[in-house]
């Protein structure tokens, strides 16, 4: 493993324990959209498939279990916590995310790697991951005051798939053969679609202003 | 080989 995976898989942890502070300390979930959060966990359980049947490393199947626990988690917590449910904007998170699983279900049925069922459930798990901060974006610019762990959440989701591409660049040029079109090109999509966030993340940070998407 | 090694990417 080389210190940007890991350095990625790291930030993809912080961002989960920044979420889970803000929800479980703070009892409190403005800002979050739970389509986006649900949309995540339907990518963690259609690509941990393997979890009990390929043994890879303990990091490994530690890592899936946190990202599975901690994403059905805060579904559980956003939905039925009496508390926390309360400070959810529903009215505002009303992103049809379901419109997102169909395309890209149909994607992966028709682009993959290899037609077996895990197979084609791992490469619906990059497509819609690549897409499922769609929803929280769109809330984002919807929300007046982004509070600091918000803001820090989305910035770290972000760092982490861009330290996930210089990843793929190290093992580009350090292991053989090491080519896979699928995952790089909806990674490429996902980091994307954060560089606009990225631009006034880093200028309320420069300004030291509160950070505000426009609408 | 090639085409597991990205299996142990998360």
């Amino acid at each position: 493993m080389n210190i940007f995976r890991l350095a990625g898989d790291m930030t993809h942890l912080a961002s989960v324990l920044v979420l889970l502070l803000k929800i479980h300390t703070i009892k409190s979930c403005a800002g979050i959209s739970l389509k986006t959060q649900e949309l995540f966990a339907i990518v963690f359980a259609s690509r941990y498939l393997d979890i009990f049947t390929d043994f890879i490393s303990l990091y490994n199947t530690l890592m899936k279990l946190i990202f599975l626990g901690s994403s059905f988690s805060i579904v559980w917590y956003i939905r039925r916590h009496k508390l926390v449910r309360r400070s959810y904007d529903k009215d505002q998170d009303t992103f049809r995310h379901y419109f997102l699983l169909l395309p890209c279900f149909i994607l992966a049925l028709l682009i993959n790697e290899k037609f077996t069922f895990k197979e084609v459930m791992w490469t619906f798990s990059l497509y819609l991951e690549a897409v499922a901060i769609l929803p929280q974006l769109v809330l984002l610019q919807r929300t007046k005051n982004i509070d600091n762990l918000t803001g820090q959440y989305v910035f770290l989701l972000g760092a982490y798939r861009g330290l996930y591409i210089l990843n793929w660049i190290y093992r580009y040029f350090t292991e053989p053969h090491y080519v896979h079109w699928i995952p790089w090109i909806s990674g490429l999509v996902q980091t994307l679609l954060y560089a606009d966030f990225f631009y006034y993340y880093f200028e309320s940070w420069k300004n030291n202003k509160k950070l505000q998407l426009p609408a | 080989v090639e085409q597991e090694s990205l299996k142990d990417e998360l």
